[in-house]
């Protein structure tokens, strides 16, 4: 998954 | 991580440690809807299923386990603690939130990036959010007057998306393959159920008066 797809926000 | 992005969490967090506050300082959750924060619960759990599959960041995981662990604490509190819940306005807090629960649930099984199991609960996390503080602006009205730190709350709780926004503006302006539609979305109409209170939020704070939401 690279990050702009992965749910990296809260 | 933004600037803005970090703003809102601050600002979330903020609003978390506000709300424990007047909760631990006061002993009394008058003027708090419990429905709200059992919508926050659900939202948080909901969206947090990732928490131990899929890492982010130190500070990514720490603040999901801050923030499930603190709705729950409130919610356990203003249902079980001796003291707390006597404040507790159950004839004020009527608002029959199933309903919300359920259009938004409904919506995620439509309206999501993947149709996967995380997704859809992602999804409907997204969606129960952007309606949770329904239920306390309701109180807030027939309550009439508001303690500070209850208005603090809700004006932080307010603040933290429209923060996103602007995070989310960003991140579409420097990142090539950036799209968060059901946020975006989602967290304009979020910010905007906060319209009228920031209005007379900041009517209150400019006349230096009481905060009065109009029933």
């Amino acid at each position: 998954k690279d990050d702009s797809d992965a749910k990296d926000e809260l | 991580m933004n600037i803005f992005r970090l703003a809102g969490d601050m600002t979330h967090l903020i609003s978390v440690l506000v709300l424990l506050l007047k909760i631990y300082a006061t002993k009394s959750c008058s003027g708090i809807s419990l429905k709200t924060q059992e919508l926050y619960a659900m939202v948080f759990l909901a969206r947090y299923l990732d928490l131990f599959s899929d890492f982010i960041s130190l500070y990514n995981t720490v603040m999901k386990l801050v923030f499930i662990g603190s709705s729950l604490a409130i919610v356990w509190c203003m249902r079980y603690h001796r003291v707390v819940r006597r404040s507790y306005d159950r004839e004020l807090d009527t608002f029959r939130y199933w309903i919300l629960v359920g259009a938004c649930f409904t919506l995620a099984l439509v309206l999501h990036e993947k149709f996967s199991f995380q997704e859809v609960f992602w999804a409907f996390s997204i969606y129960l959010e952007a309606v949770a503080i329904l239920p306390q602006l309701v109180l807030l009205q027939r309550s009439g007057n508001v303690d500070n730190l209850t208005g603090q709350y809700v004006f932080f709780l307010g603040a933290y998306r429209a923060f996103y926004i602007l995070n989310w503006i960003y991140r579409y302006l420097t990142e090539p393959r950036f799209t968060r539609w059901i946020s975006c979305v989602s967290g304009l109409v979020q910010t905007a159920l906060y319209a009228d209170f920031f209005y007379y939020y900041f009517i209150s704070w400019k006349n230096n008066a009481k905060l009065q939401l109009p029933a």
